[in-house]
């Protein structure tokens, strides 16, 4: 049997909207460590890696390694249908063709239950190197979103520079161009404002705004993204999901031929 | 342009 409780579904429904952008179906494992999703956008440009360790959930039990394909526009339907206030509880039986969500509200009288069909997906699993990367930022996810959407009103790519002074953004497009930049702050108490690089060798990339603003849906999960970068290869775009695990997109870099 | 490539180029396949 596979049981799984969040007291609080506000979480879940933070990580649907996450993922609901760039991902129709995916398949869930879920084993004794906790539930891991891996899938590549239709496009195969983006890749999205879920964690949710399992001494996150208030109540977790998994008899045996279930891999269960969903419908993500589905279960995003399912949980908006949740309070933030509720309760949640994902419940399988072991060789299971359904999940069932269970959402309690605080004082528990309500209930409601949503069964949903699960489907067969042949997805392809994809196995990431180990990377130190040459640049490592950590700024706060709503600067960070609002920059992905400001410039993507210039132009469909953005370059991402930085350096040992900071992180600048730039685009350009037919209206002309935009350019971001974010010095690294002082020494701050307020650790949520703070821009933290941590630099190798200074990086240069250009990314599809498209994608970065599909990662930024994200943003309501953690106050902090960490984006880590090196030289022709993925970028990493991190959220931490407050104690119970993170996600993580990677973003396939523009290259001239 | 720079050209847009794919993820699994980066990654090894399972």
């Amino acid at each position: 049997m596979f049981e799984a409780r969040l007291v609080q579904s506000v979480i879940l429904k933070k990580v649907l909207e996450a993922i609901k952008d760039l991902l129709t179906e995916a398949t869930f494992e879920c084993s004794d460590c906790g539930i891991q999703l891996q899938a590549m956008d239709n496009a195969h440009v983006s890749l999205v890696s879920l964690n949710l360790r399992s001494d996150g959930f208030d109540k977790y039990r998994c008899d045996r390694n279930l891999s269960m394909g969903m419908s993500v526009p589905c279960m995003s339907k399912i949980l908006r249908c949740a309070s933030s206030e509720d309760t949640v509880t994902l419940r399988a039986w072991d060789n299971p063709d359904t999940i069932v969500f269970v959402f309690e509200s605080p004082n528990r009288d309500k209930i409601s239950e949503y069964e949903m069909k699960l489907i067969n997906l042949d997805q392809e699993h994809l196995g990431i190197p180990e990377t130190l990367y040459s640049c490592v930022v950590k700024m706060p996810s709503q600067e960070f979103a609002r920059i992905c959407r400001d410039l993507s009103q210039f132009g469909d790519a953005m370059t991402i520079a930085c350096s040992k002074e900071g992180i600048k953004f730039s685009a350009a497009g037919d209206y002309g161009t935009a350019n971001v930049k974010l010095a690294q702050t002082a020494e701050t108490e307020n650790q949520e404002e703070a821009v933290v690089v941590e630099m190798k060798e200074p990086v240069k990339l250009t990314f599809s705004c498209r994608y970065l603003n599909s990662f930024v849906k994200a943003t309501p999960l953690c106050a902090q993204v960490q984006l880590s970068m090196s030289a022709e290869v993925p970028l990493v775009c991190e959220y931490q999901i407050g104690e119970i695990g993170h996600i993580r997109y990677y973003l396939a870099p523009k290259i001239d031929d | 342009a720079p050209k847009q490539r794919k993820i699994r180029q980066f990654f090894v396949k399972w």
